[in-house]
């Protein structure tokens, strides 16, 4: 473990207590794509398998229970709580074209043929693409709630401390994982432009729109 | 393997 590691899961905690938050206090999930919550789900659960049968850490284990109750949790709250102001006809990215290759990539891209391998393999694929829903919905709709905008920026801060944390994995263990890396470099890069509207204009005090 | 002491990222 390191500073990156842990602030980058910190900053994961933190994005899923802003959603949670933001679904509560304005008893609404609008603006908040279900499609990419439904592809959290899947890539927490074919991720972390392994709590069935590995032990990392007490850290390790606490987490991935979190993360897999939360976002069950977050389905519950847009499907079933605040089912009203969840609109559909505005989450329309087609998710198949995202499941469907992560797959195949999980099936050539891999670290050995056991069930639990590629779906590890898969998750990570699908984890680097499950926020494209929300950024496709974000652009339909060209502007988003603050709060909105707060949970998408310490997501892809999430995102962004794990790359400093593998440089510096490199050189204190002398390995990089191929996968990983690579799908998290993708991963980030999807939030470049989000990142740069969050900047230049949330952080400055104004609204979160998109030029028309 | 390198890639199995990394599984113990989240």
């Amino acid at each position: 473990m390191n500073i990156f590691r842990f602030f980058g899961d910190i900053s994961h905690l933190a994005s899923i207590f802003i959603l949670i938050h933001k679904i509560h206090t304005s008893r609404s999930c609008r603006g908040i794509s279900f499609k990419t919550q439904v592809l959290y789900v899947a890539v927490f659960v074919t991720r972390y398998l392994d709590l069935l049968y590995s032990w990392v850490s007490l850290y390790n284990f606490v987490m991935k229970v979190f993360f897999i109750a939360s976002s069950c949790y977050i389905l519950y709250l847009m499907k079933v709580r605040f089912r009203p102001t969840n609109d559909p006809s505005i989450d329309t990215f087609r998710v198949e074209y995202l499941v469907g290759p992560c797959a195949v990539l999980a099936l050539i891209f891999n670290y050995g043929y056991a069930v639990t391998e590629v779906l590890w393999s898969f998750s990570i694929f699908l984890e680097s693409v499950a926020i494209l829903p929300q950024l496709f919905m974000l652009q339909r709709t060209g502007e988003a709630e603050t709060i909105t905008t707060h949970y998408l920026a310490a997501l892809g801060a999430y995102r962004t401390l794990y790359i400093p944390n593998w440089i510096y994995r490199y050189f204190s263990e002398g390995y990089v994982d191929p996968i990983a890396v690579t799908a998290g470099l993708v991963q980030t890069g999807l939030y470049l432009d989000f990142f740069y509207v969050y900047f230049t204009k949330v952080l400055q005090g104004q609204k979160f729109e998109l030029p028309a | 393997a390198g890639w199995d002491i990394w599984k113990d990222e989240l």
